[in-house]
């Protein structure tokens, strides 16, 4: 998931005087927050992001990689650990709820999680981990996976940080 | 881009149509 969400910042648009990156940043109360510089949500964005349906409409409709589509069909794979999700894009956001009925797809307007000023950017993502054991692995797992060569066929983002904000 | 008003708006749209 960590890997769709950082191709997902690469298809994202950024401004031309823009240098495209990606920060993503794990707390040890469980809450993995992924955050990009791009231009933030389009009404198209929003719409890809709560229908997996529309989306593979979409991406099947315009026969391309790369174009919005993606971005709700690849986001859906945070549900795999998170059952709630925040979105934050310029000034709005909202959550999914994966426990509730068609929670994964259905927007519920709400405020996005705290994080300090330095980890702010304009579209923002956060994971709740609920299992322990994803926790760990998650914490274990961040620097370990996300190596150089992760990188290679990347075409836009030019830098990913990787915070730990706990004890170590 | 996209207001918080017509963010909104879109998000109330998008939860009618599943029904919400």
């Amino acid at each position: 998931f960590l890997f769709e969400l950082i191709q997902n910042a690469d298809d994202n648009t950024y401004a031309d005087d823009a240098q495209p990156e990606a920060t993503i940043a794990y707390r040890s109360d469980g809450l993995l927050l992924f955050g990009c510089n791009e231009q933030g949500f389009s009404k198209a964005n929003v719409s890809a992001i709560c229908d997996i349906n529309q989306s593979t409409k979409t991406l099947l409709k315009q026969g391309k990689k790369g174009c919005i589509g993606e971005k709700g069909i690849g986001f859906k794979s945070v549900f795999k650990i998170a059952d709630k999700v925040w979105i934050a894009s310029n000034n709005f956001s909202f959550y999914f709820d994966k426990t509730t009925p068609l929670g994964m797809v259905d927007p519920v307007w709400a405020k996005f999680p705290d994080f300090p000023e330095q980890l702010q950017m304009n579209t923002m993502i956060c994971l709740k981990i609920e299992k322990q054991e994803d926790r760990d692995v998650v914490r274990e797992q961040l620097t370990k996976v996300l190596e150089p060569s992760s990188f290679m066929f990347l075409r836009r983002l030019t830098k990913v940080r990787v915070v730990r904000l706990d004890d170590f | 881009s996209l207001s918080v008003e017509e963010c909104q708006a879109h998000i109330r749209d998008i939860r009618h149509s599943h029904g919400a």
